[in-house]
């Protein structure tokens, strides 16, 4: 474990709380795309498959089992609670989550460190889950309001990938033979991604308005 | 010796 992934693990778990948060105090989902939250829990089911066959260390199977709970839990509150479901826009979440699960599902059969069932998996999540936040900022082009929770949770999202590359930086360096190119290069689309979020949401910032997006 | 094949990262 190194400064730059616990650092990034943090980023990460905050982002899901401020999302809980959102939710779970205003009571709204409003801004949030149902079909990146979805995409989410695929990928966590997918990359956590060894949950219970490979004990790593307490710190990781406790994250994996919160990024779970918390993925679907936020599924559950969009798609069930009854005051929240209100708030959601689904005629603008229009994003077929099928148009990225299956060229990721093919990547990941062609590109794999090992040709098995939780490898393959493994794989799939990562490729899945450097293309979820497109439904995500596909609905943020159509929604012209974008709260300041909605922000930072997209802030924070995309700032965890960035500094898990410092890690897999710092990682090669000091690793003798630490190599994984699948998590690497869908760790830099993921980011890369986030580009032009990261750009407005720091004009956002720097010229104290309020974050919007070119349509 | 950490077995490389299992993935340590979340």
């Amino acid at each position: 474990m190194n400064i730059f992934r616990l650092t990034a693990d943090m980023t990460h778990l905050m982002s899901v709380i401020v999302l809980l948060l959102k939710i779970h105090t205003i009571k709204s989902c409003a801004g949030i795309s149902l079909k990146t939250q979805e995409l989410y829990a695929i990928v966590f089911t997918c990359r956590y498959l060894d949950i219970f066959t490979d004990f790593i260390s307490f710190y990781n199977t406790i994250m994996k089992v919160i990024f779970l709970w918390t993925s679907f839990s936020i599924v559950w509150y969009m798609r069930y609670h009854k005051i929240v479901r209100r708030s959601y826009d689904k005629d603008q979440d229009t994003f077929r989550h099928v148009f990225l699960m299956l060229p990721c599902l093919v990547l990941a059969l062609l590109i794999n460190e090992r040709f098995t069932f939780k490898e393959v998996m493994w794989t799939f999540s990562f490729y899945l889950e450097a293309v979820a936040i497109l439904p995500q900022l596909v609905l943020l082009q159509r929604t012209r309001n974008i709260d300041n929770l909605t922000g930072q949770y997209i802030f924070l999202l995309g700032a965890y990938r960035a500094l898990y590359i410092l890690n897999w930086i710092y990682r090669y360096v000091t690793e003798p033979n630490y190599v994984h190119w699948i998590p690497w290069m869908s760790g830099l689309v993921q980011t890369l991604l986030y580009g032009d979020f990261f750009y407005y949401y720091f004009l956002s910032w720097k010229n104290n308005v309020k974050l919007q997006l070119p349509a | 010796k950490e077995n490389t094949s299992k993935h340590d990262e979340l």
